[in-house]
Order: C-alpha cells, then structure tokens, then sequence
C-alpha cells in the first residue's frame, strides 16, 4: 500500500475519452462498477465530474500519450496503468487504447480492468495472491462473481478502514455475546442448505441440526463486504441467502457476496416509507416469502420477483399466537419459529397454532 | 538465406526478459542509497558502484512474486508468466 492514501473519503473521477471499442454507456458503466468494488468496502465514495480536474483522471490512448511518463506497447503487454494517489498524475488511470476492450469475456474485460487500476489509484499495490484483483495478470472472472479477494480487502481497509454508514458504528471491542445467556437474543436467523444461521452484531453461530456441534463466526470471515449488526435473513429457492441492514440488503451465494449488492430494499417493491426489516423467512413449499415489519407482515413471490396485493397484514391475524414484534423467524421440517427477545414459539403453518414456547437459545444445547 | 529459429527465438526471448524486468522489476528505491554505493568489497579500491541489481536477482525476485520456481534463470514457466497480459505497474520498487 502507499500510505496515508487519499486524505479525503469523497472523490471525484472524470472519464476523459472514451474507447471506440465499445458504447459510451457500457464504458460508463464498467468504470462506476468498478468504482462500486471499492466503494463497498470502505468508506469512499467516487462522484463523476464531465470538466475540469478530477482526482482520477480516467484515458484511453496508444504508445506515447500526452505526456505520461509511461508508454504503451501495443496489443497485448501492457494494458492499462495508474498512478498512486497524489497531485498531477497522481491517481490517475490510463488504458491502452490498443487493447479489444470488452463488456464481456472476449479481449479484455474493461470492468475488470479498471477495478484492478482503481485499486492502484486508490494506493494499492501488486499483491501476489493468485485469486487477488491487484495480482499483476489479467485474468477473465465470472461478472456475477464479486472480484475482491480477502487480501485486496484488507489492502484497502488497511488504507481507509471499513464502510463507515452511521448505523455500523459500535463500539471498536464488543464483548461477544454468550449463546446460552439466559437472555440471549436474535437479531436474524436463516437457514442455509441443512444448517441454522443466528445472527447477532458482528457474530454468528452455525448450528447443524443433526450434530451436536456449533461453531461462533464472524460475519465477516465468511462475508466481508456484509455490514456487520444483520437485522433479518432468509434463504430463498435458489440456494441464496438476502442479508438486510436498514433500508439494503445483499444476496450472497455460498462464500460469494453477488455483484451489485447491497441494493435497496425498495428494489424489491417496499414502499419508500419501509426503512428496516425485522425478520424475513421464505416458506419452502408455497415459494412466498414473509417480510415482518413491526406487527405487520408483507408477502413476496419468489416465482415472480414481486409483492403480493393486499399487503401488509397484522401478522396476529394470520399467524395466531405471534402477538410480538418478530425479531427473527426461520422454517424448518414445515415448522415456523418465530423469535422475541429470549423467547420463541414453534408455529404450525398448516394448522395455525402455536404448538410451544420455548427458550431462544434451544438449539444451542446449552 | 539460412534461417536460424533457434537463435532468433532465444534473442526474442532474451529481449523479453530484459524489457519485462526493466519495466517491472527495476531497482528498489532506497532513500538512504541514492543509486550509488561505496564499494566495500574491496576497501582498497575505494571507488563507487552502481546499487542495481543483476538480472538473476532480478529474475529470482520476480519468480518469488508469482510463486514460481525461483532458479534465477529464464525457464520456459517463466517465459510463459512473462508473456502473459498484464498491469503496466512494476510489481516491486517505484510505485510509492
């Protein structure tokens, strides 16, 4: 890294010529991408300028270019370079103009390209991690796939900390919470294939329910673009898991955060009054997911992407028995399990009743 | 006119490994050697040499970065890695 970086968190970047290669959108578009990469996991946020200076000044050009230090080869070789934060060159980011650029797998993917430049830009030097974005190599990788590597992370946040939204401020050494406290609450629960997720702070435990053993996380060592403090969870029918924070919410895929989250919840047809989800679980057999939201619930069709009518409902109403706030809820063998600060209450959904009430820390096998 | 392949490929390849590591392996900068420093080798010549590196240190410094064989000479795996599409940035020195 080149430290101390860039001394502010607010950047501008200005795309001074475009590739005839490809569409102006679709260069647009890779460039605020791969500005997204960074974004994401730390507090920095790019805005375009179209005039004037920017701090990363982004070109095409061939061989000897203006008057950069440094030449281009021609095809192949060298297909972009930047420069470490600073004035004059200083955070600027050139590619080769020589070079077939491409918003897919052929030539050379420019997303990919100038999310590795930014990197560079931002203070980032070569790493030697194969599976890093900052190894030297250009390397085609799935676009659904997010292109940071654990050590490109702590690169940067080794640079500029972590995203810093005012709700993921705590305090900087939490005391991990103990499992089996006679207190012990949820923030959110999901399952994930066979195994049950409990999210609370910056923790969760995996509890397999066949064996007696349960692990304590960090949220981040599995998922470290995911804010830490998850408010609701659910695993939906594409072997998928939606993390949601305040009004975001993420998709990820095995160890894999997808590309272009968090989004916001609003994408999914919530009104712009909805600011926070208390818990989400997604019934297995009828493919529809309950989102609970104080002592309402509303109804998504996972089949076809949208909220269904007449909804929010109050949640007594069509869950009998659930007269709390839900603060987490994940289904299992058809049962419900609806969670309250260290209570839960087992559900029937095809009955309608609450079968028992139990701890919220049964699963633990304290 | 006699062709020598041979020969032209190990200068294309000799070529190769001297633009590469100029381009990304060139010497360290070190802010308490400006470039020169004193022969020690030899306390009686007392003359200055220059601080950069020979091109088998070089060569093994870049086949340590990318976890290759490190034999300090320009193997074929080295040659393919050299060959390989990449970032205009030097992997060690100057960057900063």
């Amino acid at each position: 890294v080149t430290l101390p970086g860039w001394k502010r968190n607010n950047l501008t970047y200005r795309i001074v010529n475009h590739t005839p290669d490809m569409s102006k959108k679709d260069v647009d578009k890779a460039v605020e991408k791969a500005f997204e990469v960074w974004s994401s996991v730390t507090p920095l946020v790019f805005s375009r300028i179209h005039e004037g200076i920017a701090d990363i000044m982004i070109a095409f050009g061939t061989k000897a270019h203006g008057h950069c230090p440094r030449y281009f080869d021609g095809p192949l070789g060298i297909l972009a370079h930047a420069f470490p934060p600073g004035i004059g060159f200083g955070g600027d980011v050139h590619f080769d103009e020589d070079e077939d650029w491409t918003a897919g797998s052929a030539g050379f993917n420019l997303f990919l390209v100038a999310a590795h430049e930014f990197g560079h830009a931002l203070g980032l030097s070569h790493s030697n991690d194969q599976r890093a974005l900052m190894f030297p190599n250009y390397a085609y990788v799935s676009l659904s796939e997010f292109p940071l590597s654990p050590d490109d992370i702590s690169g940067i946040q080794s640079i500029y900390g972590s995203p810093s939204n005012a709700p993921d401020k705590r305090p900087p050494t939490p005391a991990s919470p103990k499992a089996c406290g006679s207190h012990m609450s949820f923030n959110a629960i999901t399952t994930l294939r066979r195994e049950v997720i409990f999210l609370k702070g910056r923790h969760l435990w995996r509890v397999y329910p066949d064996n007696l053993g349960v692990e304590r996380e960090l949220i981040s060592t599995f998922w470290p673009t995911v804010s830490p403090g998850i408010e609701a969870a659910y695993e939906n029918n594409k072997d998928q898991i939606l993390f949601f924070k305040g009004n975001r919410f993420w998709v990820v895929s095995g160890y894999r955060v997808l590309l272009g989250y968090p989004k916001s919840i609003n994408t999914l047809g919530f009104p712009k009054g909805v600011k926070k989800i208390d818990a989400a679980v997604c019934n297995k057999n009828t493919g529809k997911t309950d989102f609970f939201i104080g002592d309402k619930y509303w109804r998504f069709d996972e089949n076809s992407q949208s909220m269904e009518k007449g909804y929010p409902r109050q949640t007594v109403k069509d869950f009998p028995g659930i007269n709390q706030k839900v603060d987490a809820v994940f289904q299992q063998k058809g049962l419900f399990y609806f969670f309250h600060g260290s209570k839960q209450w087992e559900f029937d959904p095809t009955t309608k009743k609450v079968i028992r009430e139990i701890k919220s820390n049964s699963w633990f096998n304290c | 006119v006699p062709v020598h392949p041979e020969n032209d490929s190990q200068e294309d390849n000799a070529k190769l490994v001297q633009d590469y590591l100029n381009k990304f392996y060139a010497v360290e900068s070190d802010p308490n050697q400006l470039g020169l420093k004193i022969n020690v080798s030899d306390p009686k010549k007392l003359g200055w040499k220059t601080n950069a590196e020979s091109t088998t240190q070089k060569l093994q410094k870049m086949q340590q970065f990318f976890g290759l064989k490190v034999t300090g000479k320009p193997d074929t795996e080295t040659l393919e890695m050299m060959k390989k599409p990449r970032c205009g940035v030097p992997d060690v020195g100057l960057y900063g």
